[in-house]
């Protein structure tokens, strides 16, 4: 099973 | 003050619908250097950053640094108006509520000025971190186009495979699956550089949505590393680029 994976676990805001 | 000319409205048209599709509003930032823009659309799954230097225009200025909150849609409007070989001249005052587009036609006898209301966005920056690419194509854009229509009648999710044999794209669905395999070619239209192989699974729709933008560009570029977003790249002329960035989907 596979879920859509979230920008924000890998760019941290600046 | 900030003032930038670009002699046909024409390459304008092609980066807001390259924008408009994944952002509905979003903050122009202008400096001396030239035109940035980065936001993430709203479920936070895809990245646009856009990049203009400031030699793409006929004329600019920049006096101080500037943040230009704009309705993409209502942008889209304003261009429609316009001809894509009409200049347009775009123009913000120091703290304006306002942006102002000038379109001049080309034997120059027409002129038409619209105003654009700006919005005061509250957008938030991400540091995208360098990466080491562990896979780096380069294809014609119109393929990338294709293959991505193509596979999304499929099904939702596309896995992109990439090895030293070339690259790969498959979806699997109710209906059926389909494999597409492209391989480096001679005359250098694909080319393929893989320091080790990878494989990773995106939602279509995003890849289809990045695909807009390929009026601007003949080629694109696609890089790959384990575990960590996608980044298609689509230079605009030799000035700047649009890099959308795609969360890859992860195993629960």
């Amino acid at each position: 099973v596979t879920s859509q994976g979230n920008l924000k676990d890998f760019f941290k805001p600046k | 003050m900030f003032e930038a000319r670009l002699s046909s409205t024409a390459l304008l048209k092609k980066i807001v619908d390259a924008l408009k599709e994944i952002l509905h509003q979003s903050t122009l930032d202008c400096s001396d250097s030239g035109i940035q823009l980065q936001a993430m659309d709203n479920s936070h799954v895809s990245l646009v950053s856009m990049s203009l230097r400031s030699d793409c225009f006929e004329k600019y200025r920049c006096d101080r640094n500037l943040s230009l909150g704009l309705d993409l849609r209502s942008l889209t409007k304003v261009l429609k108006c316009a001809s894509g070989d009409d200049a347009v001249t775009i123009k913000s005052a120091d703290k304006a509520d306002k942006l102002q587009l000038s379109f001049e036609s080309a034997s120059m006898d027409r002129t038409a000025d619209y105003e654009l209301r700006l919005l005061n966005l509250d957008q938030e920056h991400l540091a995208i971190p360098e990466t080491d690419y562990a896979c780096v194509v380069h294809m014609p854009a119109t393929e990338f186009a294709r293959i991505c229509r193509d596979l999304s009648t499929f099904s939702e999710s596309v896995v992109i495979a990439c090895t030293k044999d070339g690259i790969k794209f498959s979806a699997n669905g109710e209906m059926g699956s389909v494999n597409i395999k492209l391989s480096e070619t001679s005359k250098g239209d694909v080319s393929v550089q893989v320091e080790e192989p990878v494989t990773l699974s995106f939602a279509g729709r995003y890849l289809n949505t990045f695909t807009r933008a390929t009026p601007l560009s003949e080629k694109v570029k696609i890089s790959m590393a384990p575990e960590v977003p996608l980044l298609v790249e689509y230079p605009i002329e030799d000035y700047g680029y649009i890099r959308y960035y795609l969360a890859p989907k992860v195993d629960e």
